[in-house]
């Protein structure tokens, strides 16, 4: 996984 | 959107109200570290500047907007409330959490996966709220007599991060996600910060009898 992906957890 | 992620964002949420709700029916904050309650609005607000650059969906936007805005009014109860913020434990709540602030921060600018102002805001909140609990954890033990409602608070902060740890070994096997590793560490460590309480939390659940922490 890539750092541009969304963070999509809180 | 797996059970435990799930299970986990909702253990947190509970947390919250548990708090809220001690403050709000008690009118009282004893035994709750504003510390810790600092340092966690400090935590979302650097998380969560992604709110304004990117949109995941609307449970994402509505969890976030309710942990920004929850953290700050339960630190403006107990420095401003003019009844709540009389039983705050001063003199037990010593502990000097903007060293963790500063840590964090460096190890932020050292340790981060890309060199921006928001990836390194993210790693920092993350290595943050790994540690956010402990001003909380020495009060309780300071005062040794835990309430009901401050030991549900916190134990309902553990089940979340053990939730998460779930999550991510749920979305490993099932979606092949990995898991940032700095996510992983942080959230390994922030879990064991928990081991001592929940042990005793245990005891005092099994033995039916008011949580104590050993001094």
């Amino acid at each position: 996984s890539s750092s541009s992906e969304l963070k999509d957890e809180l | 959107m797996n059970v435990f992620r799930f299970a986990g964002d909702m253990t947190h949420l509970i947390s919250i109200l548990v708090l809220l709700l001690k403050i709000y029916t008690t009118k009282s904050c004893s035994g709750i570290s504003l510390k810790t309650q600092e340092l966690y609005a400090v935590v979302f607000v650097t998380r969560y500047l992604d709110l304004v650059t990117d949109f995941i969906s609307v449970y994402n936007t509505v969890m976030k907007v309710v942990f920004i805005s929850s953290s700050l009014a339960i630190v403006w109860c107990i420095r401003r409330h003019k009844v709540v913020r009389r039983s705050y434990d001063k003199e037990l709540d010593t502990f000097r959490h903007w060293l963790l602030v500063g840590a964090c921060a460096v190890l932020a600018l050292v340790v981060h996966e890309k060199f921006s102002f928001q990836e390194v805001c993210w790693a920092f909140s993350i290595y943050l709220e790994a540690v956010a609990i402990l001003p909380q954890l020495v009060l309780l033990q300071r005062s040794g007599n835990v309430d009901n409602l401050t030991g549900q608070y916190v134990f309902f902060l553990g089940a979340y991060r053990a939730f998460y740890i779930l999550n991510w070994i749920y979305r490993y096997y099932s979606e092949q996600h990995f898991t940032r590793w700095i996510s992983c560490v942080s959230g390994i460590v922030q879990t064991a910060l928990y081991a001592d309480f929940f042990y005793y939390y245990f005891i005092s659940w099994k033995n039916n009898s008011k949580l104590q922490l050993p001094a």
